[in-house]
């Protein structure tokens, strides 16, 4: 319903001959409304929004003889640059490469080691998973079971609450494993539990990794600024990936998520199973984020 | 917003992005301010304490439900809990599963979900935890691991009965079948269970909370909302637009990853908490 909104705006929009500025800000309050509703956070959504109207009203498109079709352009582009503009890929410099998850509890990170190791070794890499979970109730086991579905070694150490040591270990063992990229699951945590960020830091400032991904849920609301930007503040983020896109949020954390980190989305989950792993597409998601 | 000062509107604006930016949603934000604008008039002198009042009380009556809500006089009472991946049903299960068994009931956990890897087994240890026992099957289906379940616990006494099931989305029809299943074998066991159904929903979910409350009803009638991760910094708020559109009244806040880290919900804390 809320497409068919967006859909009209940009019918009207693209019928018109002339734009007045009340039918271009009429216009804009629609799209703020279709951003907001796709769960945008409302800060970026103010910053898009000025920026659009700042281009709409520029002499370029009302000297044009199709605004309206102008503005719909600028308002795709814009929001496919926001999303990083092209797609983005892994950088794992390194032997052995190694990739550290982080994010929120429940966020997909355990899942998506699993289809990272899968994806890493159809490209022809000898991955090694290691458990750096050592809170959450049969965490190491789940990574384990994983690892076992698709024959792919898992480093874990049951009963040693250090994953600094524990993910230094794994490194130091990884040829006996044969591999040559590591990927390090770790527990979810709160972006405002001080002894768990602290956790995340000294991870990264001892492991060094190629890649430190951000795994975060495609439903996310308007906290996902919140998140994203103490994480990205804590350790430096290469990368993000969103989960559960196979579901129908609207996805508007991407934005959120990519304008206040900075860092590329690399890929997508788009499903439970191993094999659902999936490159992200800027233009699909902008896309999806209008509805 | 202190003071004795005209209320204008773009202050208005300001409190409509409070509420949006607490995942109240756009419609539901918009219906409150409106209420707002016909008990104040625009750009009057005004004591910001009573709009503030005013709008704490329009938002925790939203969320208070109506009482007379007799429970746990079944035996054994039967409590089946759904919702999305990751959004904390498994652990939600160990806390409640705790409180019943502080409250001196003879407590039985079912591990139905009988996909996710190492989903029994994070059961288990919670079911360990909370002193609760465990009914787990080498089965595949969760219908079956239910039926055996709810058996056992009839012929046993048992008091309380929690189903744990795998997460889904409300966009893999399967699975929207097969939780359709697992209900109706629990009427066949026991024709008045499930005596609630609890959906988990993510502190942290945006607008599409409202589409998984509405899915996931049309499915197996929800009775309560378990909203969890409420110790991070997401305000929850998609369970307002919840309780307004579909009538489903939050009524356990998660607030932690201990087994004592659950509180029944309190509509004027939680609306107070927003506000801060
Ligand atoms: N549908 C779908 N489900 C997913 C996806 N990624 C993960 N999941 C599911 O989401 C749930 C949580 O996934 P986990 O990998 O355990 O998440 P996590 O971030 O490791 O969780 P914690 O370690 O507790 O923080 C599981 O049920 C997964 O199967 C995805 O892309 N699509
Ligand atoms: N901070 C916080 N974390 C929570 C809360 N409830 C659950 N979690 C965490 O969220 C993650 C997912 O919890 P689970 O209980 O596995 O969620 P689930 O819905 O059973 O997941 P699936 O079975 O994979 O769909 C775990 O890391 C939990 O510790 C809560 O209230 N607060
Ligand atoms: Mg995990
Ligand atoms: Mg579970």
């Amino acid at each position: 319903q809320l497409s068919q909104n967006l859909e009209h705006v940009f019918k009207r929009l693209r019928g018109h001959g002339k734009l007045s500025e009340d039918n271009i800000s009429e216009a804009m309050r629609e799209v703020r409304r279709a951003l907001l509703e796709a769960d945008v956070n409302y800060k970026v959504v103010r910053t898009f929004i000025n920026s659009v109207k700042e281009q709409a009203l520029g002499s370029e498109v009302l000297r044009s003889i199709t605004p309206g079709q102008q503005i719909v352009g600028i308002i795709h582009k814009e929001l496919i640059d926001l999303l990083g503009g092209s797609t983005a890929e892994l950088e794992l410099s390194g032997n052995p490469a190694i990739i550290l998850l982080v994010g929120l509890q429940g966020s997909g990170k355990t899942t998506t080691s699993a289809k990272l190791a899968r994806s890493l070794r159809k490209q022809g890499r000898q991955p090694l998973l290691v458990a750096c979970d050592v809170y959450r109730p049969a965490a190491i086991t789940q990574l384990q079971v994983l690892g076992k579905q698709l024959d792919i070694p898992v480093y874990a150490e049951e009963g040693n609450r250090d994953v600094v040591q524990i993910a230094q270990a794994a490194i130091r063992e990884s040829a006996r494993y044969a591999a040559n990229v590591v990927i390090v699951d770790t527990a979810g945590r709160l972006h405002i539990d001080a002894d768990m960020m602290d956790e995340v830091k000294n991870l990264q400032k001892a492991l060094k990794p190629a890649e430190t991904l951000f795994v975060a849920d495609a439903m996310t609301g308007q906290d996902a600024v919140n998140a994203a930007g103490t994480f990205a503040e804590a350790v430096t983020l290469s990368g993000v990936v969103l989960t559960k896109m196979d579901g129908d949020a609207r996805g508007g954390a991407a934005l959120s998520v990519r304008e206040v980190t900075g860092t590329p989305i690399k890929y997508i989950g788009v499903g439970e199973h191993l094999d659902k792993l999936e490159i992200f597409h800027p233009d699909r998601m902008a896309g999806r984020i209008l509805g | 917003f202190t003071g004795s000062v005209p209320l204008t509107e773009q202050m208005l604006e300001e409190i409509e992005e409070t509420l949006i930016s607490a995942d109240i949603g756009v419609d539901l934000s918009l219906e409150i301010i409106e209420n707002l604008r016909k008990n104040f008039p625009l750009n009057q002198v005004v004591d910001m304490a009573t709009v503030v009042a005013f709008l704490r009380a329009d938002l925790s009556q939203r969320m208070t439900s109506k009482p007379g809500e007799a429970e746990g006089h079944e035996k054994p009472y039967v409590i089946l809990v759904v919702g999305v991946n990751g959004t904390g049903k498994t652990t939600s299960i160990g806390k409640l599963a705790h409180h019943y068994s502080k409250a001196g009931k003879k407590v039985l956990l079912v591990a139905g979900d009988t996909f996710r890897a190492a989903a029994i087994e994070q059961l288990a240890i919670w079911s360990e935890r909370s002193g609760a026992e465990l009914m787990q099957k080498e089965a595949t289906d969760p219908s079956a691991v239910v039926f055996d379940a709810l058996q056992s616990a009839k012929q046993r006494g048992l008091d309380v009965v929690i189903i744990d099931t795998a997460g889904r989305l409300h966009t893999q029809k399967n699975l929207m079948v097969e939780l359709d299943k697992i209900q109706r074998v629990i009427k066949k066991v026991i024709p008045s269970a499930p005596h609630e159904t609890v959906l988990t929903i993510d502190a942290t979910t945006g607008q599409n909370g409202l589409i998984q409350a509405r899915q996931f009803s049309q499915v197996t009638p929800v009775d309560h909302l378990f909203l969890t991760k409420l110790d991070g910094t997401a305000k929850g708020g998609i369970a307002i637009a919840i309780h307004h559109n579909l009538d489903i009244p939050v009524k356990y806040i998660g607030l932690g990853e201990q087994i004592e880290d659950i509180q029944n919900f309190d509509p004027v804390s939680y609306v107070e908490a927003l506000f801060q």
